[in-house]
């Protein structure tokens, strides 16, 4: 565990606990795509199955893994059952098949060993980093966020961003060791945010909404 | 040399 890691996780715990305040405060899912959200419980049930095979790593380790789920898990409730008639299907319309289909041929083409769990633990890795799209579509349709939307996705942004400075100083002082999927994705997830991020310093961080230039 | 890959991040 290193500091840029550490803060990363912070910024993903926070980020979900922004998006979940975001829906109980306004009791409202408005803005959020239920696409995204659906991707991340695949993305983390799809990635912790190793819970349950006993490859501990950590209590912190563990208890983050459950919190990921278990969150994801209750998002998907507020959005699908509790908040539903706040949830407008007619601007999520991002197709799940063109992330769900080359991110499950890329984890059979590219994974560490050809067994049920390294595949899916691939699958997640490449699902994860482009989870994000039908989101960022979302607003790109819609040109506009509520300010904690964008907080949400900026603290998202944020834990992406500092696993790259972490994997520099594990190389360093791990002895030379990569992991390449998660390098090579986890770049491809961070540059998804290079946008968003440019209009969230140059407006939402000015006081300004965030709206984008038509 | 490469150490095991192992998935210790989350």
């Amino acid at each position: 565990m290193n500091l840029f890691r550490l803060v990363a996780d912070l910024s993903h715990l926070a980020s979900i606990f922004i998006l979940l305040h975001k829906i109980q405060t306004t009791r409202s899912c408005r803005g959020i795509s239920i696409k995204t959200q659906l991707l991340y419980v695949l993305v983390f049930v799809t990635r912790y199955l190793d819970l349950f095979t006993g490859d501990f790593v950590s209590i912190y380790n563990s208890v983050m893994k459950l919190f990921f789920i278990g969150s994801s898990c209750y998002i998907i409730y507020l959005m699908r059952i509790k908040y539903k008639p706040t949830n407008d299907p007619s601007i999520d319309t991002f197709r799940l098949e063109y992330i769900l289909g080359p991110t499950a041929v890329l984890a059979l083409i590219f994974n560490y060993k050809f067994t049920f769990l390294e595949v899916l633990w691939a699958f997640s890795i490449y699902l994860e980093a482009v989870a994000i799209l039908p989101q960022l579509f979302m607003l790109q349709r819609t040109g506009e966020a509520e300010t904690i939307t964008t907080h949400y996705l900026a603290a998202l942004g944020i834990y992406r961003g500092l696993y790259i400075p972490n994997w520099i100083y594990r190389y360093f002082t791990e002895g030379g060791a990569i992991d390449p999927i998660a390098v090579v994705a986890g770049i491809v997830q961070t540059a998804l945010y290079v946008d968003f991020f440019y209009v969230y310093f140059t407006k939402v961080l000015q006081g300004q909404k965030f709206e984008l230039p038509a | 040399k490469q150490k095991e890959h192992e998935h210790d991040e989350l």
